[in-house]
């Protein structure tokens, strides 16, 4: 696994997740990522990778929801002006 | 462990 780290340079993250705990995909997966979102911008996440964790957060065992939240908060929040994520392809 | 994946329902998709 490798930390990517995403700055927050545009008003959307700009990623698709599918999978979380109780489905076929157990961790999130990224789908899509959006052009002019922080995370195409960044240039460093790829579509197919699985996040393990968030600011070091761990997603395992966590329903959907719970991780897209996870995510969606670390982005929305100004503590930080980027986020980490730890990811594997 | 695929068959008992197979069961298990397909997840939804979040833009974010």
């Amino acid at each position: 696994p490798n930390v990517v780290r995403v700055v927050k340079n545009a008003n959307t993250l700009g990623i698709a997740i599918e999978g979380g705990a109780n489905t076929r995909q157990p961790l999130p997966r990224i789908v899509t990522i959006q052009k002019g979102g922080s995370a195409h911008n960044c240039g460093q996440l790829k579509v197919g990778q699985i996040i393990l964790e968030v600011n070091g957060i761990s997603l395992r065992g966590r329903e959907h929801k719970d991780a897209a939240k996870i995510i969606a908060e670390a982005f929305k929040t100004k503590e930080k002006d980027h986020i980490d994520f730890l990811v594997v392809d | 462990v695929r068959e008992r994946r197979l069961t298990l329902p397909p997840s939804e998709i979040t833009m974010l």
